[in-house]
């Protein structure tokens, strides 16, 4: 129903161990735009926490090469965040 | 009529209010509306008041669903409560005598401006829709509250998801909300906010480290609580202080409550972990709330056998 579309766009879950893992994830966030799920921002993200970030599809790439890069362990969650969206609404009624 | 109304799916607002209308026309003896403001779009926020009509003023319970926009899950639950205590009052024991004995109010949907827009244009919004000194719209609602307001854990920034806004109470949501219940303060014993996601059970503080004068009873109770949540489908929650259990959260309206003098104090964190996060199925909304009663009723309980 809602007008903005979410097509490619990707949750990823990340796993900072140390600082210089917080650090990659607070200058990602001040590179391009990035929708925190869990923690509210990322002022709040801290070692040793679960990290989930919502990812346009056009930085999806990037911010994967970037993950990949520093070692941090991630994981996709939720691979097009679109079709999720419609998943949302399974009821049998529907 | 609610005979037809659909509790397992997610209803837009205007189906929301209209609900309201409905079943407290079908419950007069058990269910009141009352109007606590106006949002900032100009849609009226409407209270319900659960429980037996009595002469005397009996003690409250405040619960309130839907502060952040686009957790939908959590609106669902405050549907499915009203409806579990008119359609079990009388004979279920727990759900009878709390509603003999208390009142509990339920505001529906907090940020309502924001449930709206998620339905209409952002599936992923989560601030409140007004206006800032600036480009961007929103405050979160759950930075704007006075307590150790725009510290830790919130944004200055108009633009941040987590703006705490102007002021204290800059939202007028928020302020309708504080206002509510500073002016029923001496009757309300408890307040409960309903978050999603990731399976928690907080309470205050989330804007200092420090530990509550009751932080033990509090403690045991979200425990004890969440062990009754967990016995029906084995869904498993964290509980704790939010500052040392989550993050750090200036602004928040648990520490607020708590600090006005509501000592028993609670945000869930509904279902689930993170495979769905805010967009949970409609398929989980029967076994999320079945499962929350459990711990809400367990906490209403309480309360009314600790005044």
């Amino acid at each position: 129903p809602s007008s903005r579309r979410f097509d490619g766009e990707k949750l990823y879950r990340l796993k900072p161990e140390n600082e210089v893992h917080v650090g990659i994830i607070k200058d990602l966030a001040n590179r391009i735009e990035i929708d925190f799920w869990k923690p509210g921002s990322a002022e709040l993200v801290t070692p040793k926490s679960e990290v989930d970030i919502h990812v346009s599809a056009s930085h999806s790439s990037l911010v994967a090469t970037l993950l990949q890069q520093s070692g941090m362990e991630h994981e996709v969650l939720i691979a097009d965040l679109q079709a999720a969206v419609e998943k949302q609404f399974d009821s049998k009624e529907r | 009529s609610t005979m037809t109304y659909n509790y397992e799916k997610y209803n837009t607002w205007q189906n929301i209010e209209a609900w309201m209308s409905s079943i407290t026309a079908e419950n007069p003896t058990l269910v009141s509306r009352s109007v606590i403001g106006t949002t900032y779009e100009g849609r009226k926020m409407h209270l319900l008041k659960l429980g037996r009509r009595s002469s005397s003023t009996k003690p409250a319970i405040f619960m309130d669903c839907g502060i952040h926009a686009r957790e939908w899950i959590s609106p669902a639950f405050c549907q499915w409560f009203v409806k579990e205590a008119v359609s079990t009052y009388g004979s279920d024991a727990t759900m009878t005598s709390l509603l003999n004995n208390m009142d509990v109010y339920v505001l529906p949907v907090f940020n309502i401006d924001g449930y709206d827009y998620t339905w209409k244009r952002n599936r992923m919004w989560r601030k409140t829709r007004s206006r800032a000194s600036s480009s961007c719209y929103g405050t979160d609602p759950n930075r704007n509250f006075d307590a150790g307001w725009c510290t830790t854990g919130a944004s200055s920034n108009p633009c941040s998801d987590t703006y705490c806004g102007s002021k204290p109470e800059s939202e007028v949501e928020v302020k309708a909300v504080a206002d509510f219940i500073r002016q029923n303060r001496s009757i309300i014993k408890a307040y409960i906010t309903i978050h999603s996601y990731s399976q928690l059970l907080l309470f205050p503080y989330s804007y200092t480290t420090a530990l509550v004068e009751n932080h033990s009873e509090l403690l045991e109770v979200a425990r004890q609580a969440a062990k009754a949540l967990t016995s029906l489908y084995g869904t498993k929650y964290t509980s704790g202080p939010g500052a040392t259990t989550i993050y750090p959260a200036a602004g928040g309206s648990d520490d607020w409550a708590y600090d006005l003098g509501v000592k028993y104090s609670y945000t869930f964190e509904l279902r689930d972990t993170g495979r769905y996060g805010f967009l949970l199925p409609e398929s989980q909304i029967r076994p999320t709330c079945q499962e929350t009663m459990l711990a809400v009723k367990y906490i209403a309980s309480y309360v009314q056998n600790n005044p």
